[in-house]
């Protein structure tokens, strides 16, 4: 039996919420060296990558691999019945039967709370993911991830265009960074300059340009990432017309999460 | 604009 035990309910409780809005089923694979998920969205235009080391888990034990295809949308229901002190144990059997057991346990209240999960395809992942080099992309810009929250926010005011998509434009210049949407009824732009104030000294916005590059997202994504971004401080956008554009957010040092995004060009 | 391809273009299967 595998049976990694770990105490982030509340974490676990914001990813799921966070990535069950854009991706169906994801990858889980539980190793002694921590978390792997990886889950790719149904036009297979992104794709996400959570990384948590086993160091990031007050505790995790983890004997031996465990991987498999889970329902999100599922998960995150049964994630909201846990308290968030609750200690999750995962169990599936040695036989390799298809489907796995998470248990909450609440200390305090001694209530006990199991749901089975079945196996679900994982639609293509995992993947194998090369590291890019920083020097590959066009731009790199890095932002506190409340800023990107509020400019995700401002973008969706008129971000409704009907019948398709909504999209947003991300172009890169002198050393600023533009953000636009059009929606039915109008336009919204927002631009960040560069910024490193003597009274904010750890929230900078920094963009590092090697050429000008204008990229076409749809907004549905910023959205899910800008959810994301909750889990870190930091975000860092990179910006290439010929790489996946890279949404990340590091989690303390212990691990990150990425939604890698196909490039499309304005 | 140009096309929007598939972000598993960019990876390999392991």
């Amino acid at each position: 039996m595998l049976e990694p035990r770990l105490v982030q309910t509340t974490f676990f409780k914001n990813v799921l919420e966070a990535l069950s809005d854009l991706f169906i089923e994801a990858h889980f694979e539980f190793s002694r060296t921590g978390l792997e998920l990886q889950a790719i969205d149904t036009s297979r235009v992104a794709l996400v990558a959570l990384v948590l080391r086993a160091e990031a888990f007050n505790h995790y034990l983890c004997d031996r691999g465990l991987s498999m295809g889970l329902n999100l949308a599922d998960m995150a229901k049964a994630f909201r019945c846990a308290n968030n002190d609750d200690i999750i144990t995962i169990k599936a059997e040695e036989d390799w039967t298809d489907t796995v057991t998470f248990t909450f346990e609440s200390p305090e209240d001694g209530e006990i709370l199991e749901f089975d999960f079945d196996f679900v395809g994982s639609n293509g992942v995992p993947l194998e993911i090369p590291e890019y080099q920083e020097s590959e992309y066009q731009a790199i810009v890095r932002m506190p991830s409340a800023k990107f929250m509020r400019i995700c926010k401002k973008l969706s005011s008129f971000g409704d265009s009907g019948d398709r998509d909504p999209v947003v434009i991300i172009s890169v210049y002198k050393e600023r960074v533009r953000s636009f949407a059009r929606g039915k009824t109008g336009t919204s732009t927002t631009v960040c300059l560069q910024t490193q104030t003597v009274d904010k000294p750890k929230e900078p916005t920094l963009i590092e340009m090697k050429e000008e590059v204008s990229l076409i997202f749809d907004l549905k994504y910023m959205n899910s990432f800008s959810k994301a971004s909750t889990l870190s401080d930091q975000v860092t956008i990179n910006l290439s017309s010929e790489l996946p554009a890279v949404f990340e957010c590091k989690i303390a040092e212990l691990g990150y999460i990425r939604y890698y995004i196909s490039p499309r060009k304005e | 604009g140009a096309k929007q391809g598939s972000i598993m273009s960019f990876f390999k299967k392991p």
